[in-house]
């Protein structure tokens, strides 16, 4: 059964889409089989994977609303032992429909249950918000990885996933752990960065990862090309950071 | 009657609360009556302008669901002309509770009606998606800026944008124009967002307004102690940014 990881922090702009295409694809590269899920309508991590938004035929959305399994619609990417199930904007009109149907959070967990071993690890890219869509994720996951950008606002917002997470663990998901919190666009040169630093450390203890992601313009290039960081330019810091992550992360999985 | 601005992008993390404070604050500078209205659940608005999330009472969401009135819960700002209308929590329940309820899209707008010619100038900030807070907030609005991040995705989201304001448009609010498109966290040494500058260019032509916001630390630092950054740090390249754009959004609505 594979391991189901929600990469999710209703706070905008932090770098879920960045981590979830990193990771997973640096997760390929060390011989993990992985699969990828965009839960988000702007499929920004379909589309930083290279798949041109027209080709898309088939969604998350049609696993959700029951009319296709993930087998059928999970496509092959540019790297080896990576697939993903592509979003686009068919998800916008996600959020209201699930609302009037039965068991709406439940939906994605019983999509991957027919997964069975096909993979290692899955990861869930999730939308700037706490609504259907990452509730669907969060309860579906066994963990969540938390990024949180080095300033002010990531802060502030912390308090309310907590309570989400809460949430969901006490009513749909008792098994949900927090996976690691992952440190974002982090400058040393700039004060507040390490505050925030100081703060999250304090908030979240030892699940803080060690790795912290710098801010790199070669993670902010690597969408525009559709490939991950590790292809586009593998000895920038962006790479070394997310290799390095990724290495964490097997290790707390007890993978060396 | 007061012009009600939106200022939208379901993209995550552009800078929708960062323009939403500092074009806010610098329009009561210059001596506009103004009222900045936090539609979103993350409520930065309310803490970048100071407000402690523990003290807010009342909010928006009352107003949506005709518990109470825009005049009742307003409330005033550090700023001399600067109202402020908070969020909290509470709007995570928005979305899912206006989704059964009659003229879901046009409560907020039926609110704005009731304020007559307190205000010149009414700004909304609205969350990263495209769900009923934001549909409210562009069916209640004359115009919309559109903060861009200098970065790929940011220009992958317009077409969707443009859909959504579209829809609207035909649906909801035949009235609604582009007030301009901003361009946000401008970084002159790299490429990307040259690039990025040029496509917006000639995606929106003289809708983009000449003042490009650069990236810059005092106006990542600001909200941390609840100031707009003409309070925090007046001579910044930030709060010179946001005072230029502030008197071309002026020029465009007819006032030197
Ligand atoms: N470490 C980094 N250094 C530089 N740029 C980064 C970094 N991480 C992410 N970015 C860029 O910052 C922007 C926001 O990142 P990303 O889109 O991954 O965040 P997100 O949390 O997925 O956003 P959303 O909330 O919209 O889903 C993107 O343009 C991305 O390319
Ligand atoms: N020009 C800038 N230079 C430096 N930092 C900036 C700039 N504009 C915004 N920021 C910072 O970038 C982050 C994202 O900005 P902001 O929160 O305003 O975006 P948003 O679009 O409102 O996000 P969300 O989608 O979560 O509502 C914040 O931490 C903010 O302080
Ligand atoms: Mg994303
Ligand atoms: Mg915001």
């Amino acid at each position: 059964m594979a391991k189901i990881v929600a990469i999710a922090n209703q706070k905008g702009g932090v770098g879920k889409t960045t981590t979830a295409i990193n990771l997973s694809s640096c997760l390929a590269h060390y011989g993990q089989e992985t699969l990828l899920i965009d839960m988000d309508s702007q499929s920004n991590a379909t589309s930083g994977l290279g798949m041109e938004k027209g080709k898309v035929k088939h969604t998350i959305y049609e696993v959700l609303l029951e009319k296709a399994s993930i087998e059928n619609i999970l496509v092959p990417t540019e790297i080896d032992w990576l697939d993903l199930v592509p979003a686009n904007v068919d998800l916008i009109g996600a959020e209201v429909e699930l609302v009037g149907l039965s068991s709406r959070e439940t939906r994605l967990k019983r999509a991957l249950n027919g997964l069975g071993n096909l993979y290692k690890y899955i990861l869930l890219d999730c939308p700037p918000s706490l609504g259907l869509l990452t509730v669907n994720s969060l309860t579906a996951a066994h963990s969540v990885i938390i990024p949180i950008q080095c300033e002010y606002y990531a802060l502030e917002g912390l308090g309310q996933l907590m309570n989400t997470l809460r949430l969901v663990r006490e009513n749909l998901n008792p098994r949900l752990q927090i996976e690691g919190a992952l440190l974002t666009m982090f400058d040393g040169r700039v004060n507040l960065s390490s505050q925030v630093v100081e703060e999250v450390s304090k908030f979240f203890k030892q699940a803080v990862y060690q790795t912290k992601i710098p801010r790199n313009v070669r993670l902010a290039e690597a969408p525009g090309f559709g490939k991950p960081v590790i292809l586009y330019s593998k000895d920038s810091k962006g790479a070394q950071s997310y290799l390095s992550l990724t290495r964490e992360f097997l290790k707390r999985n007890g993978v060396e």
